[in-house]
């Protein structure tokens, strides 16, 4: 596998705040685990209605879902399984060069 | 050998910088390489000079100032090729090639690339060592000097936007800031390629003010857009970084902008998030083409008075 499979099970979410309450929350989630800003590259930079996606490790996933349920923040997952993705990308030269 | 090079697939480090010596040795009339410095852990900085002689009027663009953000110097590498493989045959290139010099970057962040093909797809910095930290790598569009590190930059080093331990402390900044501060007579227009989120953006990022040229650049970025739709009817934002995207300090366009250079662009390509940072090679092609488009209506744009 590539990267050693080190991505395996990790997701990549966009989660939208529509209000102010709710990016609050968002950065108190994000502030406690320790997520991959994609857009933008900081907690900093979230606003309200401004989509933020994030990578998330595969053992917070869960603990992530719960939290943005219980906070009522609307999100979707945009790549259910990085590695996958990953291998489909560029993997497919790696499997042929082993070959 | 370089016709069989496949510019619709991710490339490696090595394999890009073997493909800008072949097009150096392949194409000595349109193409000059050299090398404006080292990375810090010591890989040269390779520049290639396209055009026909050294024209009074330069366009800069480089790639890959992000690692993950692979797109960037496939576009380089593409742009490239398109310009070699349409000289005498397209008559708004010819032009720009006898006209206007290009100093193309393949790739910028040369030790986070090789990074991000090796151990983490993800990586985004530069690949320094801070002392008394262990994280590493340096935000190298939060390293100029101007604004450093101030809104939209982190100081703490395991952060992915750190502005570094002062301006230009990574040797790539300040090789590159070297280069356009020595050319900026010449250099016309300044253009940074990175991904993802479908904008072409200018001055300013560290504030909301707006630029003294803004009609001239608003206008050219206009025509860019415009250039790219026609491609593939892929519509991109545009406006000044810090209300289309996001405030951000000591960024290479604010750096390029106050130091003389009169458009100074970033392009945010492909795509708005489906595949992010893993854009499928099926896609190299239409972003490339389109984005090509982006860049000679630009480049155009300096032929003519404003």
């Amino acid at each position: 596998f590539l990267y050693n499979n080190r991505y395996v099970g990790d997701q990549v979410l966009r989660i939208i705040p529509t209000n102010e309450q709710e990016v609050q929350a968002l950065k108190g989630i994000l502030g406690l685990m320790k997520v991959d800003f994609w857009q933008p590259n900081s907690a900093s930079l979230i606003h309200q209605n401004r989509s933020v996606d994030v990578h998330v490790k595969n053992h917070d996933i869960r603990g992530m879902h719960e939290r943005l349920t219980d906070e009522k923040i609307q999100y979707q997952v945009l790549i259910s399984n990085l590695q996958k993705e990953i291998e489909k990308q560029t993997g497919h030269r790696f499997s042929r060069k082993r070959r | 050998a370089e016709s069989q090079y496949d510019y619709e697939v991710y490339h490696s480090l090595e394999e890009i910088q073997k493909w800008m010596f072949e097009m150096n040795r392949t194409q000595p009339d349109l193409v000059a390489l050299f090398s404006i410095g080292k990375s810090y852990e010591g890989r040269p900085l390779y520049v290639l000079q396209l055009g026909k002689g050294n024209q009074k009027k330069a366009v800069w663009i480089d790639c890959g100032v992000h690692a993950r953000e692979w797109i960037g110097p496939a576009f380089c590498q593409w742009f490239v090729k398109e310009a070699i493989n349409s000289y005498q045959y397209d008559s708004a290139m010819t032009k720009l090639l006898n006209q206007l010099s290009f100093y193309i970057m393949p790739v910028f962040n040369v030790d986070g690339y090789h990074y991000s093909w090796n151990t983490d797809r993800f990586w985004r910095k530069t690949r320094s060592k801070i002392r008394k930290f262990h994280c590493r790598g340096v935000d190298a569009n939060r390293n100029w000097k101007v604004k450093w590190c101030d809104e939209g930059a982190s100081s703490h080093p395991c952060d992915d936007t750190y502005c570094g331990p002062f301006p230009e402390s990574e040797p790539e900044v300040k090789a590159v800031a070297k280069f356009l501060r020595k050319n900026k007579k010449r250099i016309k227009a300044y253009i940074s390629i990175h991904a993802y989120a479908q904008m072409l953006l200018y001055p300013y990022s560290y504030k909301y003010a707006m630029i003294p040229n803004f009609n001239c650049v608003e206008s050219a970025a206009s025509s860019a857009v415009k250039a790219l739709y026609s491609a593939y009817g892929v519509r991109y934002r545009y406006g000044p970084a810090s209300t289309t995207l996001y405030v951000s300090s000591g960024s290479s366009i604010d750096w390029a902008y106050k130091n003389g250079i009169p458009y100074a662009f970033a392009f945010e390509l492909r795509d708005t998030g489906y595949f992010g940072f893993l854009l499928p090679e099926s896609l190299i092609k239409p972003t490339c083409t389109e984005t090509t488009r982006a860049v000679k209506a630009i480049a155009s744009g300096l032929l003519k008075k404003c």
